[in-house]
């Protein structure tokens, strides 16, 4: 199945 | 120090419903253009940016930084001693350890004044880019909910798929498949009730259930929602009110 990607992966940390 | 009033109880009341279960204890980093919140879920799959505008406030003081962290199941009990109606003051200092509520009934010249306990929260803001969105779906928010409601009986995960001719959100579980599929329209009587589809390529991502119907606790806001998709990116969920945002971004689920 498909896996949850996660946010800070696509939004990096200020 | 901050001092900003609000004319509706309501609007606050339904803010903190609308994002408490996500993010149950966040930092609102208050200044001069109003209250604004970032704060990611407990397992970093959803983040919510929400902003109250100065404009929204009126009087609005906050002449330097102000980060108040709040427990968002205390401010929920403090906001039930508030009526709808009532009006709402926020103060706090510029250190401060606690803020103060006061909700003014005039009708009744009924004043009650609340403190609640602040607490140090160490919160990572995350730099959100500004993306052009291959596909904007506008909907119904009761509509959106119900979708995502009835889905979320068959299938922990939901996948958007956006085309010019409107937008189709299909699942597949234990028990089966379904789908719903709005096509883009116009009504003329009632726009509130349109599904428009702004589209430069067609989108089909796949997201989790769970989190969506979270994000529709934010219903109360808007009439209208707006579901913002680009391939391999967050999908973002905004529900706009007259003087700010709540804003949902999740990331999607990825083939293995």
């Amino acid at each position: 199945g498909a896996q949850q990607g996660n946010i800070m992966s696509f939004f990096g940390k200020k | 120090m901050l001092e900003a009033r609000i004319e509706q109880a309501s609007v606050l009341k339904r803010v903190i419903e609308a994002i408490k279960d996500l993010v149950p204890d966040c930092n609102f980093d208050c200044n001069d253009t109003g209250i604004a919140l970032q704060a990611m879920d407990n397992s970093h799959v959803a983040l919510v940016a929400m902003l109250l505008r100065a404009d929204g406030f009126s009087p609005y003081r906050c002449d330097r930084n102000i980060a108040l962290g709040i427990n968002l199941n205390s401010l929920t009990k403090v906001l039930r001693c508030a009526q709808n109606e009532d009006m709402i003051t926020l103060k706090a200092d510029d250190a401060p350890d606690s803020l103060n509520l006061v909700f003014e009934n005039t009708e009744n010249e009924r004043i009650s004044e609340y403190d609640i306990k602040l607490m140090d929260i160490d919160q990572e803001h995350l730099g959100i880019p500004d993306t052009e969105y291959s596909a904007s779906i506008t909907l119904p928010t009761a509509e959106f909910q119900r979708i995502c409601r009835d889905l979320s009986q068959l299938s922990e995960s939901v996948a958007i798929e956006a085309t010019k001719e409107g937008v189709k959100f299909s699942c597949s579980g234990d028990i089966g498949n379904g789908s719903v599929t709005l096509r883009t329209h116009q009504n003329v009587d009632k726009p509130e009730l349109s599904t428009k589809v702004d589209l430069t390529e067609p989108v089909n991502l796949t997201f989790s259930l769970k989190y969506l119907v979270n994000f529709c606790k934010a219903s109360s806001l808007s009439q209208t929602v707006t579901l913002s998709l680009s391939n391999e990116v967050p999908l973002l969920v905004e529900y706009k009110m007259d003087n700010g945002y709540v804003r949902f971004y999740l990331a999607p689920k990825i083939d293995e």
